[in-house]
């Protein structure tokens, strides 16, 4: 464990933690994408189906980790999707999430270590982040804004993989250990946030909202 | 070298 996956998953935590609190006091998921919280609840699963297949006491913050990021993401499938489903932006959250699911199952199974079904799964797991938040900032665009409190939540969510950058960075160097495949989708999830970091930088920090030009 | 172990990261 180094210093930038430590910051790197506390980024992760406060981002689900920031999401869960925006939902749960406004009693709202206005401006919240629905299907981006499914594909992450799909890519946490399909991650950590050791948890469900051989279940070993919970002996390492490790599998702790897990099953929070698993719990904390279907429940708040289950804010936005049941509990304060009325307030749930579905016209605006119309990206078609299939376009996404779709090809990283195709390519997890052309491009993999490992041909086998819990490889291939945590394969098709790690491509389908690197596109998971598309959903959201297709609706950010769609409805010109965010607001403030969701933008935190991108921005945390953002950094997380790109302090993991900087983790593997930092372990090619110091431990000759990489991982191709998380490497690339890890740059490309993080370039996907390259416009809203430059947003949030220029305006957030400001105290200024982000509003997209229409 | 590139250490092949299970995926030790979350």
């Amino acid at each position: 464990m180094n210093i930038f996956r430590l910051f790197g998953d506390l980024s992760h935590l406060a981002a689900i933690a920031i999401l869960l609190l925006k939902i749960w006091k406004t009693r709202s998921c206005a401006g919240v994408s629905g299907k981006t919280q499914l594909l992450f609840a799909v890519c946490f699963i399909t991650r950590y189906i050791d948890l469900f297949l051989h279940f070993v006491s919970l002996y390492n913050t490790e599998k702790v980790m897990k099953l929070i990021y698993i719990s904390a993401s279907v429940f708040t499938c289950y804010l936005i999707f049941f509990k304060f489903k009325a307030t749930y932006d579905g016209n605006h959250d119309s990206m078609r999430a299939e376009f996404l699911i779709v090809p990283a199952a195709g390519l997890a199974c052309l491009i993999n270590t490992k041909f086998d079904a819990i490889e291939i799964l945590w394969t098709f797991s790690i491509y389908l982040e690197a596109v998971a938040i598309l959903p959201q900032l297709f609706l950010i665009s769609k409805t010109g804004e965010a607001e403030t409190i969701t933008s935190h939540y991108l921005f945390a969510q953002g950094s997380y993989r790109a302090l993991y950058i900087l983790n593997w960075i930092y372990r090619y160097h110091y431990e000759s250990h990489v991982d191709t495949i998380a490497i690339v989708a890890g740059v490309v999830q993080t370039i996907l946030y390259c416009d809203f970091f430059y947003l949030y930088i220029t305006k957030v920090v400001k105290g200024q909202k982000i509003v997209l030009p229409a | 070298c590139e250490m092949h172990e299970s995926h030790d990261e979350l």
